[in-house]
């Protein structure tokens, strides 16, 4: 389904408050989201970054499959 | 490749960071 801006702004301060200890990895995410934005990486490009910075939080990375388009997500370690 | 949804979200994120 469309996911709305409030669903976005959840999903965010899940991840602040998953890493509220560790602020650079929020900063981080927030990298990766410019450089989407300026086009300079593409939607395969945010999937290898945000799958190594939120590797072994698997609920942040369900979290940001669902903003994925369809046939593309980040899979979960079990 | 169409991601309106990521880019809801990039646009979500920074905007924040703007504020």
């Amino acid at each position: 389904q469309r996911l709305k801006v409030e669903d976005a702004l959840s999903y965010l301060d899940q991840v602040k408050l998953q890493f509220g200890n560790q602020p650079q990895v929020y900063n981080d995410f927030l990298d990766i989201m410019k450089e989407f934005k300026s086009q300079s990486i593409d939607t395969p490009g945010v999937i290898s970054r945000v799958s190594q910075l939120f590797k072994g939080h698997p609920d942040l990375i369900m979290g940001f499959n669902t903003f994925l388009p369809p046939g593309y997500k980040i899979e979960v370690q079990t | 490749l169409a991601a309106p949804q990521l880019i809801m979200l990039a646009n979500v994120a920074l905007t924040g960071e703007v504020n």
